[in-house]
C-alpha cells in the first residue's frame, strides 16, 4: 500500500482556464505554482491549449488528490494507455 | 488500398466527385505509430502547392528528415514524454525516435485513409492491383503517439493539441483505451473541442466483437466505425487424406508443399502443456511434430506466432481452426511457413478426421486471390458491437466499412507478419481490425469534406450514416459473420459506408455545439462535469427539458424499461416522443415518411408525415411517437425510418432494448 501510495504515475490536469486565480496573470506560472503547492519534484510534462485546458505531470495519488482539491482545477485524471486497434 | 475503391463505388466517374484540386485542399491527420515515407504512396507529384493555412511540420529524428516529408506527406510528428517517463528514455537500437513508422499499423492506416495512386501494388502476389487511398488526393499530417509499449494518453492529447493547431481536417485515431464517462476520457474530451473546431473525427470501434456491449470510442461527437468484409478472399485448398477437399484461406507464398499427402496432427495431441491446442510457445513436443501439419485453434496468442512455433518444433505445416468465437470468419496471414486458416465447421471437420483416423494426412494447396465474392460485406466477428456501453441512448457503432483483409501502405522495419524473425521486406502489407475500417471513413469523410467544405463534422457523419445500406443488391440484409444470420443495427450502426451517396444526401441531421451541450444536461452531467468535458461555462437552463431521445443524432436508439426492472429509461408501456431537426443540403423537395418495423410490441408514428424544403439550409423538425408495450427484459428489436422525396432517401435505424 505505501508503496503505491508512493508511485508516481502521470496524469492529466485539466483547468479552468477562465477562473485563473487573480494572482497569476500567466497559466504557466499558475500551473508550476499549483504543481509546487502539491509536489516539490513534479514538472509539467506537457502543457495543452487547443483541445484540452491544462497540462500533464507526474503525481503519486495522494498529491494528484490534493492538486484536484484546488480552486480552477477541473479534473485530476490518471492516463490511460491506449492500443491499436 | 487495392479494391475497397471499386468495391465502395470510388472507381464511378460521377459529377458528384470534388475535383482533385479541391480534394488537395483537405488535410487528413492520423493519429498512429508513425510513417514510412520512402513509400510510393507518399509521392506527391500532380499535387499543387500546401494550403497556405498549414502550420504543421515535419520533425527531424535520427532517421527522418526534413525531407522526408512534402506535398502529400505535409506533416510528420512525434510526441513520446508520456511513454518516456513511463518507461524511460527510447532505446533507439529497438524503436526510432522521430516519426518514423517502426510498426506498419501507422503506414498502413495513412495510406488507406489518403495514400496516393501506386499501380500493381500486391503483397507477396495477392491482393494485386492499383493502390490508392480513399482520399487519394488529400493531404496527409502523422502524429506518432504509439510505441512499442503502446500509446499513452498524455502523448495522444497532445498530438491531437497540435493538430488542431496545425490544421487538419478529419482526424483519424484507430486506437481504443478503457471506457469511461466522457469527462473523463481523454481523447473524447479531445475530441469534443476537435470537433467543435470542425474537425470529423473518426474511430475504430474496437476488435472485442462479437460480444455485446463490446465497443470503445462511443461519444457522439466522434464516428465509430466497425468493420465489415470486402468482396475479395484469398483461398487455399485443403485436401485430407480421406479424400476430403476443403477451404480455408492463406497469405502465404514460399515453397509449397509438395504434393503428396503428410502425416497431420492436431497441437493438442503433441503437446505436454495446456496450451498445445492453441500452438502457444514451447507447447509443441518437436519428436511428434517433426515434417507434420500442425491443426492450432485460434486465440490465446497471435495468430502469426502460432506458424513460428509449429515452425520451430520442425512442423512444416499449419492449418489454423476458429473455435466458435470466430465461426467462419477468415482472417489471411503472410505466415512464414505453408498454411491455411479455415473456419469452425472445417475446423471441426478436420479435427474430427484426426481422431478417428490412425495415421491421418493432409495437403495444403498454395493460395489464390479471388473476386466477387459474395456474400460481402458481412460484419466481421471482431468487429465490437452494440449496445452503447456508456449512452444506451446513442446507438452505435455509427457505421462499418471495409476491414477484412486490407491491403496497405507498410514499414520498411519489419515484416508483413510484425515478427522479428520475419525477414521479408514489403511495400504493402494486408492486415485485419476496425483500425483499418476507421481510416477508410476518415478518408470518405475528407471526401465529403472537399466536396461541401462548408459541412459541420456532424453533417458529414450524418451524411455518412443516413445513406449507408443495410441490404444487399438481392434485398437481403447484411449478414453478421459471428451468426451466420442477418446483422442488426447494433452490429452496422446505420450500415455500410456508401461514400457516391454520402455525396448526396438530401437532409442532414446537423448537430451544433448547442445540440451536444444539451446531450450533456439529459445525461444530467454537473456544470463541472460540462467544463471538464468541453472546456466551456454552460449552464443547463433548468426550466427546459433535455432527454436523450432529443439530441439531433442520425440514428435512433430507445432503451425501454420492464415493468419490473423501472430504472432510467421511459417504462416499457408508455408513450415515447422524440423531435429531431432535419437541414435540408440539396434542392428544395418535398419528403415522405417511411416506417418499418421487425417488432408489434411498438406502434410508432410519425408528425408531420411530409417535410417541404423550399431552401438549401432549410430546417425542419419532427416527432417520432412511441406506443410501447412490454417485453421480457433482454429483448431487442429493431425498425427504421426514412425521409424520401423520390431521389434521396434518408435512412435511420431504431434499436429497441428492453432491460
Amino acid at each position: 500500500e505505501e508503496k503505491i501510495q508512493k508511485a508516481k504515475r502521470t496524469y492529466i490536469v485539466h483547468v479552468d482556464k477562465s477562473n485563473m486565480p487573480e494572482t497569476f496573470t500567466d497559466h504557466a506560472l499558475w500551473y508550476d505554482s499549483s504543481l509546487k503547492s502539491v509536489s516539490d519534484s513534479a514538472s509539467v510534462l506537457y502543457r495543452y491549449e487547443n483541445v484540452v485546458h491544462g497540462y500533464s505531470t507526474m503525481l503519486t495519488t495522494e498529491e494528484a488528490e490534493a492538486l484536484g482539491e484546488q480552486p480552477g482545477i477541473l479534473s485530476v485524471l490518471p492516463e490511460v494507455i491506449y492500443e491499436l486497434h | 488500398t487495392t479494391r475497397t475503391p471499386e468495391f465502395l463505388g470510388l472507381g464511378k466517374s460521377t459529377t458528384l466527385f470534388p475535383a482533385s484540386d479541391s480534394m488537395g485542399e483537405v488535410i487528413v491527420g492520423i493519429l498512429d505509430t508513425g510513417v514510412w515515407p520512402e513509400l510510393k504512396s507518399f509521392d506527391d507529384s500532380g499535387l499543387g502547392p500546401v494550403p497556405s493555412r498549414w502550420k504543421g511540420d515535419c520533425q527531424v529524428g535520427k532517421n527522418f528528415s526534413a525531407s522526408s516529408c512534402n506535398r502529400k506527406l505535409i506533416g510528420a510528428k512525434f510526441f513520446s514524454k508520456g511513454y518516456e517517463v513511463a518507461f524511460g528514455p527510447i532505446d533507439e537500437t529497438m524503436e526510432s525516435r522521430s516519426p518514423r513508422d517502426d510498426d506498419g499499423h501507422g503506414t498502413h492506416t495513412a495510406t488507406t485513409a489518403a495514400g496516393s495512386v501506386v499501380p500493381s501494388a500486391n503483397l507477396l502476389g495477392y491482393a494485386s492491383g492499383t493502390a490508392r487511398g480513399m482520399a487519394s488526393h488529400a493531404r496527409v499530417a502523422v502524429y506518432k503517439v504509439c510505441w512499442l509499449g503502446g500509446c499513452f494518453g498524455s502523448d495522444i492529447v497532445a498530438a491531437m493539441d497540435a493538430a488542431v493547431a496545425d490544421g487538419v481536417d478529419v482526424l483519424s485515431m484507430s486506437i481504443g483505451g478503457g471506457l469511461s464517462e466522457y469527462y473523463s476520457d481523454t481523447v473524447a474530451i479531445g475530441a469534443f473541442t476537435a470537433a467543435a473546431n470542425g474537425i470529423f473525427v473518426s474511430c475504430s470501434a474496437g476488435n472485442s466483437g462479437p460480444i455485446p456491449s463490446s465497443l470503445s470510442n462511443v461519444a457522439p461527437w466522434i464516428t465509430t466505425v466497425g468493420a465489415g468484409t470486402l468482396d475479395r478472399d484469398f483461398p487455399a485448398s485443403i485436401t485430407l487424406g480421406n479424400n476430403e477437399l476443403h477451404s480455408g484461406v492463406t497469405l502465404y507464398n514460399g515453397k509449397q508443399l509438395s504434393d503428396s499427402m503428410v502425416p497431420l496432427v492436431y497441437g493438442g495431441n503433441v503437446s505436454n502443456s495446456s496450451g498445445g491446442a492453441l500452438c502457444m510457445a514451447g507447447s509443441l513436443i518437436p519428436e511428434k511434430v517433426a515434417r507434420k501439419i500442425v491443426v492450432c485453434d485460434r486465440g490465446g496468442s497471435a495468430r502469426v506466432q502460432k506458424g513460428v512455433v509449429v515452425k520451430d518444433a520442425g512442423g512444416i505445416g499449419m492449418i489454423l481452426t476458429n473455435t466458435d468465437t470466430f465461426g467462419e470468419e477468415l482472417v489471411a496471414d503472410a505466415h512464414l511457413l505453408p498454411s491455411a486458416a479455415v473456419g469452425q465447421k472445417t475446423g471441426d471437420a478436420i479435427k474430427k478426421y484426426i481422431s478417428s483416423t490412425r495415421n491421418p494426412t493432409a495437403k495444403i494447396g498454395p493460395g489464390t486471390t479471388k473476386l466477387e465474392v459474395q456474400p460481402s460485406p458481412v460484419v466481421a466477428a471482431f468487429s465490437s458491437r452494440g449496445p452503447n456501453p456508456v449512452t444506451p441512448a446513442i446507438l452505435k457503432p455509427d457505421i462499418i466499412a471495409p476491414g477484412v483483409n486490407i491491403l496497405a501502405g507498410w514499414t520498411g522495419a519489419v515484416g508483413p507478419t510484425g515478427l522479428q524473425s520475419d525477414p521479408r521486406h514489403v511495400n504493402f502489407n494486408i492486415i485485419s481490425g476496425t483500425s483499418m475500417s476507421c481510416p477508410h471513413v476518415s478518408g470518405l469523410a475528407a471526401i465529403v469534406k472537399a466536396a461541401h467544405p462548408e459541412w459541420s463534422p456532424a453533417a458529414i457523419k450524418s451524411a455518412l450514416m443516413t445513406t449507408a445500406y443495410t441490404a444487399y443488391k438481392t434485398g437481403q440484409k447484411i449478414e453478421d459473420v459471428a451468426t451466420g444470420g442477418p446483422a442488426t443495427p447494433f452490429d452496422y450502426g446505420a450500415g455500410h459506408a456508401d461514400p457516391v451517396a454520402a455525396l448526396d444526401p438530401g437532409l442532414v441531421y446537423d448537430a451544433t455545439i448547442d445540440d451536444y451541450l444539451g446531450f450533456l444536461c439529459a445525461l444530467n452531467y454537473t456544470p463541472n462535469q460540462i467544463k471538464s468535458t468541453t472546456h466551456r461555462d454552460f449552464t443547463c437552463q433548468t426550466s427546459k427539458k433535455y432527454t436523450l431521445g432529443d439530441f439531433n443524432y442520425p440514428s435512433f436508439s430507445v432503451p425501454l424499461e420492464t415493468a419490473s426492472g423501472r430504472r432510467g429509461g421511459a417504462d416499457s408501456s408508455s408513450i415515447i416522443k422524440y423531435t429531431r431537426t432535419l437541414t435540408n443540403v440539396g434542392a428544395p423537395a418535398t419528403y415522405k415518411v417511411s416506417l418499418y418495423s421487425q417488432t408489434q410490441a411498438v406502434k410508432m408514428s410519425v408528425e408531420p408525415e411530409t417535410l417541404s424544403f423550399k431552401a438549401q439550409y432549410e430546417k425542419k423538425s419532427y416527432t417520432v411517437t412511441f406506443k410501447t408495450s412490454s417485453m421480457p427484459s433482454g429483448t431487442t428489436s429493431f425498425a427504421r425510418l426514412e425521409w424520401s422525396d423520390g431521389k434521396h432517401i434518408v435512412g435511420s435505424p431504431i434499436a429497441f432494448s428492453w432491460t
